[in-house]
C-alpha cells in the first residue's frame, strides 16, 4: 500500500521516498559515467593494441552488457538499503511528536471545545460593553439629579429667604402673627362698639 | 495490486489537495479577519472609541436602573407647594389688607367722634 | 510535491495564523478599552 509519509516530510522538508529517488538516480548516473570513463580506457588501451581484433562496436557491446550487469546487482542491493534507510533512517517512530505539533500534546483541544472558548469570549466582550454602558448611564443620572437637587435647593433658598423677611419685619410664625393680629382687631371691635354705644 | 495503488494514490492526492486548499482558506481568513480588526481599531481611534451604548438592563447594575426615581416628576411635585404657597401668601395678604383697611377705618371714625 | 507542500503548510501556517490570531485579539482588546457608549441624561424641565 501506498505511504505517504507526510509526518517525515513535514521534518525533512522532503518525502523519503523522493530522497530515495534521488540517491538512486545520482547511483545510475554515477554508474552510467564510470562505464563511460571504463569504455575510454579500454578505447585507449586497445589503441596502443593495432593488430587487435575488437572492434569498438564490441566495446559498447561488452560495456552494455556490463552496466546491465551492475544496474542488476546495485537495484537488488539498493532496494535494501531502501528498505533500510526508509524504515530506520527516514522515518519517524509512531511515539515521537514533531516540536511545532506539541502543543497539541500538552492542550488536546476539541472543536467543540474552541468554540466554547470563542463563544465565552464574545459573551465577557458583550457583557463588558453592557457594564461599561451601564457605569455611562448611572453617570448620566448622576448630571440628571444634579440638575434636580439645583432646582429643589433653589426652592429651599426661597424658603429661606421668605423667612429672613419675616423675621426682618418682627414676625417669625405667621400663625402666631395672624392670631394676634386677629385678637388685636377684635378688641379693637369691641372697643368701637363700646364707643359707639357710649357715644349715642 | 497496480490498480489497487494507483486509486489509493489518487485518493491521497485528492486528500491533500484538500488539505491544501483548506490550510489556504484558513490562513486567509484569519489574515483577512486581522485586517479588518485593524482597520475596525483604525475607526475606533479615529471616532475616540465613541459608540451606541449596548443594552444594560441585563448588568449588575440592573436592580438599581429598575429603582431609578421619575425626576421629572420630583419637580412636578414641588410645583404643587409653590402653587399651594402661592395661594396662602395671597389669602394672607388679603386678610392683612381687610385687617389694616378696618384699623384705617376704625381710626377715622374715632378720629371723627373725637 | 503535493506532499511536501501540504506538509509544510501543516508545519508553518499555524505559526502564520498564530501571528494574525494575536493580532486580531489585541485589536479586540485595545477596542474595548477605547468602548466609550454615549447616554444622553434625560432633559429634566424646570
Amino acid at each position: 500500500s501506498v505511504n505517504p509519509m507526510a509526518y517525515e516530510a513535514q521534518f525533512f522538508g522532503f518525502t523519503p521516498q523522493t530522497c530515495m529517488l534521488r540517491i538512486y538516480i545520482a547511483f545510475q548516473d554515477y554508474l552510467f559515467e564510470m562505464m563511460l570513463v571504463v569504455e575510454n580506457v579500454i578505447l585507449k588501451k586497445l589503441d596502443g593494441f593495432p593488430g587487435s581484433k575488437i572492434s569498438p562496436c564490441q566495446i559498447r557491446k561488452s560495456t552494455e552488457k556490463f552496466l546491465l550487469f551492475m544496474k542488476g546487482h546495485i537495484d537488488k542491493l539498493f532496494s535494501k538499503m531502501e528498505e533500510v534507510l526508509l524504515q530506520l533512517v527516514l522515518s519517524i517512530p509512531k511515539n515521537v511528536i514533531l516540536p511545532e505539533d506539541k502543543v497539541h500534546e500538552l492542550y488536546p483541544y476539541s472543536k467543540e471545545q474552541l468554540q466554547a472558548l470563542q463563544d465565552e469570549i464574545s459573551q465577557l466582550q458583550q457583557q463588558y460593553r453592557a457594564e461599561a454602558s451601564a457605569g455611562q448611564a448611572l453617570q448620566a443620572e448622576l448630571e440628571e439629579q444634579k440638575v434636580v437637587r439645583a432646582e429643589l435647593e433653589k426652592i429651599l433658598q426661597w424658603f429661606d429667604g421668605l423667612e429672613n423677611i419675616c423675621r426682618e419685619h418682627g414676625t417669625s410664625n405667621f400663625k402666631e402673627s395672624f392670631a394676634f393680629l386677629t385678637q388685636n382687631s377684635k378688641k379693637l371691635q369691641d372697643v368701637l362698639k363700646d364707643v359707639e354705644e357710649k357715644s349715642n | 495490486a497496480l490498480d489497487e495503488s494507483v486509486a489509493q494514490i489518487k485518493e491521497y492526492i485528492a486528500r491533500f489537495t484538500a488539505e491544501s486548499q483548506s490550510w489556504d482558506q484558513l490562513l486567509l481568513r484569519h489574515r483577512e479577519t486581522a485586517e479588518y480588526m485593524s482597520r475596525q481599531l483604525e475607526e475606533c481611534r479615529r471616532s475616540q472609541g465613541q459608540a451606541e451604548p449596548l443594552s444594560y438592563l441585563q448588568t449588575s447594575q440592573a436592580q438599581v436602573f429598575s429603582t431609578k426615581p421619575d425626576y421629572q416628576k420630583i419637580l412636578a411635585d414641588q410645583g404643587e407647594v409653590l402653587s399651594c404657597m402661592e395661594l396662602v401668601l395671597d389669602e394672607l395678604q388679603q386678610a392683612v389688607k381687610l385687617l389694616q383697611a378696618f384699623s384705617e377705618d376704625s381710626r377715622q371714625y374715632l378720629r371723627h367722634l373725637s | 510535491e503535493l506532499i511536501v507542500e501540504t506538509a509544510t503548510k501543516r508545519k508553518q501556517w499555524p505559526k502564520k495564523i498564530l501571528m494574525h490570531a494575536i493580532q486580531t485579539m489585541k485589536a479586540e482588546q485595545e477596542m474595548l478599552k477605547l468602548y466609550q457608549p454615549f447616554v444622553t441624561p434625560e432633559e429634566i424641565r424646570s
